[in-house]
Formats: C-alpha cells, structure tokens, sequence
C-alpha cells in the first residue's frame, strides 16, 4: 500500500517515519582533545581518539564511546558541538548524554538555513536569569501564543557520574497548538542544523569563577535529533539524490527538497502543506494534450471559486484557449475526433477568392463567402449562379 | 446538381493584380 495514495489512487496525507537525524551525521566541536596528545587522549590514535563523530555514530559500535573537549582551565567555558541534518526535519526531541558530570549551562539552538542563522531553541541552567536574563521556564510552557525558547533546569547528575539533556518540542511550545494547523508550530520544529552551546563546567557549579581549581572536560555520547524528514505531508520518505544530498520522495504533483512546491505542470491551484484532513495535492492544468507548460493564475483562482487557476502556455496542434480546449484562428474543430486528438484542429482551407476571409467557423467549419458563393470553403458558385471572370465578385446571377 | 469548383485560370486579374493570390 503507498501511503500517500488510499486504496481508491486519491492522494492523502504522508510524513516520513520518525528517526534520529544525527545519526551518522558528522558533528563539528569547537574543542576536541588530543592535539596535542596527553595520556588519555590522542587525535591520532584510534583507539585513545575522543573524536566527535562518536556522538552520532550507531550506539555501541564504537570505541572510545565518547567525545571529549580539551581541557577547560580558565574561561571563556564555552564549547559547541554542531550538527548538519543536510535538509529540513521536523523536530520532535534533541537529547545529549554527558559521559562526566553534566554542564550547568546550556544552550540550545537551531538552524533553518543551513547554518547562516540560529535562534535558541531553549535553555538549561542552574541560573537562568544570572546565564540567559530568563525567568525559569513555567510549568504549563509558555504563556504567549505561540512557542519560544524557555530556561529549564539544567541536567542532573545521575549516579553513574553523567547525565542527560532532553528536550522536547513540546516543551517550548503552548498546549493546544496543532502542527496540521499552526504555522508558527511548523516554524518551530523546523530546523536543518542543531547546535548545542556548553558554557559551564559542573565543576564550577553556580559560581562564575574564571578559572577552575581541577582540570575539567566537557565529555558527551549519544546525540539524537529525534524528527522527521521535513516533506509537508507529501512523501512518506527521504532518499538521497545522485549527489549524495538528502531529499523527499515527492508525490502529489509536487517538488523540491521539502516538497515545497508544485511540479511545473501541476499548477492548477496554489501549492499547499497536506494535512490529516485533506492532501492538498498539487493539480495537473488541464490542456487536453495540447500544452507541456502552465502557469497559474490568482485572478482566475479567485473567480473560479478556488477550483482552477491554471492557464496552459504554447498550445500546440493548432488550438488556443486557457485549456487548449477550441481551435486557433483559420482552424476548425473536426467533428470526428476527439479534442485531445492531434488533428482536433482542421485549417479552414478559404478559398482565396469565393471566400470573403481566411477565418472560418471554429465550430463549423463555414468560411464566409462572398455573394453567389456557396460550399464549406466557398469554392462553387451557388445554384442560379455562374463564374465570372472578376475575382471581386467571382459568381454572377445566371442571365 | 453540385456546382462546379470556381476556377481560377478564368478570372481576369488585370485591375486587380493587388488582390491575386499566390500559387
């Protein structure tokens, strides 16, 4: 069964399966250990090389398990680890898992354009209004209409001597909104990078010294971008193009990495996000065969009651009209076949001087005939008629 | 009775060479 098809062909809402988009993923840390080599970290050694592909490798695979920054002595603490998703997802969950004692401070954030920009997408801090000028995060989520980036504790201490920054989408967004419904929700599970800000060791606590007493490391594993491929409920995968990049498996007339637009052909109506109730699929225009382009028009949308807005462009095999549906000037309709036939269109053939035009009937076929002319393309003179020899007026009464 | 198709070779295009159609 495809699942942007019922059984019936009528398209239908599709969103690709929910998976960790970092996974494999390669992550760039501002501080990685081990160059130089120290005795528990070298870059060059694969087996004492604390690299930050470890973060989003598959879970158990590899050895060392975890990332680990240079040794922090003095401020700034700040390290960021960075992921590019290589296209849009829907966020659903970020977490990271600290193989040391967690940060007390950490930033969260996203990108939509590959990196040129980020906004927060939360934070977590023993401190919120003395780290990020925020109130802790309400217990109900925001209290504005829509989501926003809100100061949660930050992650505890577990008894292994780690911990565990999670976040949900969920979390920064007020309850009720509806994905299906709520661009401003759209807006904020979109991203196609993660980056995530590590700016206090726990060594220090709450405190804001400069300088830490012990040699401390920031050290993580197991980063999960929970989401799905961002495809607008238009393709129920993602599949990677013959340059290595990844993209939707777009269906219903649509197009694009995201599946964010209609296919050239496909613009009878304005390009929109399918949702639970309705697919919104994008239209081929109707132009009976005749056109391979069209394009859409909002004036003709609007009048048509919001059914059709689509007019084809260089209407082929001698017909003209929005739909390529009625022949061009001095071509006719052959009654004898149909109009998505190559030969729908007959010329009308006028005679040059029985016929008093070169424009006959499109529907007929009838040119106009001078007087005493008479025939489909005006080329006999009619009864009680006879050729005379002016091409003016080539029939004559007969005396 | 079908009335014979007009034929050129008969007109007289004389005054009216403007008008005479390319063959």
């Amino acid at each position: 069964a495809d699942p942007c098809y019922d059984e019936a062909g009528e398209p239908r809402c599709c969103i690709p399966g929910l998976v960790n988009a970092a996974l494999g993923r390669e992550v760039l840390a501002s501080s990685t250990c081990g160059r130089p080599a120290n005795r528990i970290c070298d870059s060059s050694d694969p087996q004492r090389a604390h690299s930050a592909d470890l973060l989003t490798s598959v879970p158990g695979t590899a050895s060392p398990l975890c990332w680990r920054s240079d040794l922090l002595q003095r401020a700034p603490f700040n390290v960021t680890l960075t992921v590019a998703l290589g296209k849009a997802f829907e966020l659903v969950f970020v977490s990271l898992r600290f193989c040391s004692a967690p940060p007390t401070s950490v930033a969260l954030l996203k990108s939509q354009d590959h990196g040129r920009s980020w906004v927060p997408l939360g934070f977590f801090s023993s401190s919120c209004s003395l780290d990020y000028g925020r109130p802790p995060a309400p217990a109900g989520g925001p209290a504005g209409p829509g989501p926003e980036a809100l100061c949660f504790p930050a992650p505890q201490a577990q008894p292994d001597g780690g911990g565990l920054l999670a976040f949900s989408v969920q979390d920064g967004s007020p309850q009720g909104l509806d994905l299906d419904n709520s661009p401003v929700l759209q807006d904020w599970v979109t991203a196609t990078d993660i980056r995530i800000l590590l700016t206090r060791p726990a060594i220090l606590g709450d405190t804001r010294d400069p300088v830490v007493t012990v040699p401390y490391s920031y050290s993580a594993t197991e980063l999960q971008v929970g989401g799905r491929c961002k495809c607008n409920g238009h393709a129920s995968r993602c599949l990677l193009d013959s340059h290595g990049h990844l993209i939707c498996d777009c269906q219903h007339g649509t197009e694009g990495p995201d599946c964010s637009r209609c296919k050239p052909f496909f613009c009878d109506r304005p390009w929109q996000r399918a949702t639970g109730q309705e697919a919104h699929a994008c239209l081929a225009c109707s132009c009976n065969g005749h056109a391979r382009r069209c394009r859409f028009n909002m004036e003709l949308y609007r009048l048509s009651g919001r059914r059709s807005g689509g007019v084809c462009l260089n209407c082929r095999h001698n017909t003209a009209g929005r739909h390529c549906h009625y022949c061009r000037e001095g071509f006719y309709r052959d009654p004898g076949r149909v109009l998505s036939d190559r030969r729908a269109c007959r010329a009308c053939d006028c005679h040059p001087v029985g016929a008093a035009g070169k424009t006959c009937n499109q529907t007929t076929g009838q040119c106009p005939c001078k007087d005493g002319v008479t025939g489909l393309t005006c080329n006999r003179c009619a009864p009680g008629f006879q050729q005379s020899r002016s091409p003016v007026a080539p029939c004559v009464k007969t005396p | 009775d079908v009335m014979p198709t007009l034929d050129m070779a008969l007109f007289d295009w004389t005054d009216y060479e403007d008008l005479k159609p390319e063959v």
